[in-house]
């Protein structure tokens, strides 16, 4: 099973033409090609499938597959656009694109607010940031009393939620991080920008004479 | 603390990609 070569073409679950996925994406056919040995080796890391699972995900984030974490499991469920619990090969590389450095502000921007809009409801509100709050202080094992959390949530939704309606709807977010920029740092992964350096193996099964 | 809710929060290890790039070869 898993993503085999055969006659030169991938056989693998959703794997999708390089030259096509790099026409939607920020990457050249050779950034996807290279993004194919990763892939390769994070979806064979469990059940060799050719589909990443989430324990695969978390094992690769963390290298602990036990690891329970609400940030990277919402980050899954994000990447996981068709919703079927593993991400594919045309999944996982749609998704990265949004953390290539050169990809526009307005898509990472976007993406920031579904990661924190946790019910898909269309706002981030305050009870869904306290969960995360809360998620965050488990896993740092650091304390801080219900108080000190209240008021960092007080002087967030007064401060990003201009209207006062209890909730943070788009433009309001996008508003936010304009005058918060460091809140995108999550939001760009320098290594994308070196992909076919950190994966070289993928030249020797390149699909195409040129990229 | 001068810090808003979402500053704390991207902190987390969980929202760090990083690692998916590491140790895979």
């Amino acid at each position: 099973m898993g993503c085999v070569p055969s006659k030169g073409r991938r056989q693998c679950p959703g794997y999708e033409d390089p030259v096509f996925l790099a026409s939607q994406t920020t990457f050249s056919v050779s950034e996807v090609e290279a993004l194919f040995e990763l892939f390769k080796s994070i979806s064979s890391s469990v059940i060799d499938d050719g589909l990443i699972n989430k324990e695969e995900f978390v094992l690769a984030l963390f290298k602990n597959r036990k690891k329970e974490n609400l940030f990277a499991s919402r980050i899954f469920d994000l990447f996981d656009v068709k919703h079927k619990g593993v991400i594919d090969f045309g999944d996982f590389v749609r998704a990265l694109h949004i953390f290539h450095p050169n990809t526009s502000l307005e898509d990472k921007i976007n993406f920031s607010f579904r990661l924190y809009d946790l019910d898909n409801t269309g706002f981030i509100e305050r009870q869904e940031v306290k969960q995360m709050l809360l998620a965050l202080l488990g896993e740092s094992e650091m304390k801080l009393a219900d108080e000190t959390i209240e008021a960092i949530l007080d002087k967030t939704f007064l401060e990003a939620d201009t209207n006062q309606d209890g909730k943070i709807d788009l433009s309001e977010w996008q508003y936010f991080v304009s005058k918060n920029p460091s809140l995108l740092r999550i939001m760009t992964l320098p290594y994308l920008r070196d992909i076919t350096t950190a994966f070289p193996s993928f030249v020797f099964y390149s699909e195409v004479d040129e990229a | 603390l001068n810090l808003n809710a979402f500053d704390i929060i991207s902190l987390s290890s969980g929202f760090d990609l990083s690692g998916l790039f590491e140790e895979t070869d």
